[in-house]
């Protein structure tokens, strides 16, 4: 489903060469649930932006579900990734204007789903999530983790093909976290959908069919369990 | 050195009252370190908010150093908090035009500590934190975890007596964790420095000396180790 060949992400900064990712190649296959590990800085972050098209790479190629990046224009790009890949970002980007449902449904919206069933919707997730009855509070006046769930849920809510989850549970205690766990464990056997993480929580790496270790931008080690 | 004394937080949403904190009793002594603990939604962040004068308590009365918040102006309070308060904010709060060495000396050139000086201060402070080398680097450059090393070294470069921490490690691997709350005790035991954290982080509760545990804004338990 996803291949990434020979990719390298180097950032210019004054004189300097700061290389964030070195050579990686990785595919990650349809219904997957892995996690990419690794110290801060090891370069989760700019792996999961290339694989979802949010950043380009200065070498090497990135397949998606058949289609390389590169041969697409900037537009084919981005509608790609809104409507077959659900980002969950590591700090959760939500709008401040918008309601949190306003915030969840907004791709569903754009879908052309009817409101009251966009409603429905929303509301049964936030319920799953653990945020049910803050769909009209901005986000400003959620707790961290509430706001961490309700980017979660605005992922989730397209039923997308893949799922990249930049740090999901960092500011989420453990049972949270593992309803969380759960939840997206069952979207992966009933729905089929991909999950690849991103993650330094030792309950994601221990829910993670596979873990990728990173260090300095390069795989150090790619495991899976023999169950999986 | 710090009393919280029925101490209540209730917002106004439309025609609910939504009761973050809930008639909480407390008292940190100096040199304490001390973590408060609890579900996300349980009331950390709106703990800690009040004890460093960020936010104001519906109900009770917040005494810091002797001093009796309600008892001070808006400006005495701004000033209390900036020269005796460090505070690690939940989304760090760093100035994106800033370089990271810039946000990090904020309240030493405020202090008129000359630029040399200060400058050697945060490098060692970077080093010790594992993000030496960053220091002309803006936030937007920066992976979440070394984004929240520069928040954390803002507030410790002035050397203030209280730390207030809200998930300090949340974007942290479990080494550099390590590594932080080293610092940190040293600080502790060698600095005096009192320290609160908020955190959902089991490496945190294991090393603080006593836990504080919230649920729906009320304390649920609190207890020492006997070491401690
Ligand atoms: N825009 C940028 N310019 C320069 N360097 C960058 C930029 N973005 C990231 N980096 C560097 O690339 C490396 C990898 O960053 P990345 O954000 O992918 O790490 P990460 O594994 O997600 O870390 P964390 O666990 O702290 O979130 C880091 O050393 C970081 O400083
Ligand atoms: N401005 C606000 N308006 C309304 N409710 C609020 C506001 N700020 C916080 N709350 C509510 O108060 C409760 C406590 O929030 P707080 O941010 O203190 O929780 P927390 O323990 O820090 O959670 P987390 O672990 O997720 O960071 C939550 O239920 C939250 O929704
Ligand atoms: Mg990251
Ligand atoms: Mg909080």
């Amino acid at each position: 489903l996803i291949t990434l060949r020979n990719i390298s992400k180097i950032y210019p900064i004054g004189s300097q060469q700061i290389v964030a990712v070195d050579a990686l190649n990785l595919t990650i296959n349809r219904r997957e649930f892995a996690v990419l590990a690794g110290p801060s800085g090891s370069g989760k972050t700019t792996v999961l932006n290339i694989v979802g098209a949010l950043d380009s790479a200065t070498e090497g190629t990135v397949t998606v579900a058949g289609e390389n990046y590169q041969q697409m224009t900037a537009k084919e790009r981005a509608d790609f990734r809104l409507q077959r890949i659900g980002f969950i970002f590591q700090s959760y980007n939500l709008i401040p204007v918008l309601t949190a449902a306003e915030n969840a449904e907004f791709i569903l919206m754009l879908q052309g789903i009817p409101a009251q069933l966009r409603r429905r919707q929303i509301e049964k997730l936030f319920t799953e999530l653990g945020i049910g009855g803050l769909e009209d509070r901005r986000p400003n006046d959620l707790s961290g983790g509430q706001q961490q769930r309700v980017a979660i849920a605005r992922a989730i809510a397209p039923q997308p093909a893949v799922i990249l989850a930049d740090e999901p549970t960092a500011n989420l205690d453990s049972r949270t976290a593992e309803d969380l766990l759960e939840l997206m464990r069952g979207l992966n056997r009933d729905k089929g959908m991909t999950f690849l993480f991103s993650s330094h929580d030792p309950l994601v790496i221990a829910h993670a069919a596979r873990v990728i270790r990173l260090r300095d931008g390069r795989l150090e080690e790619d495991s899976s369990t023999p169950d999986s």
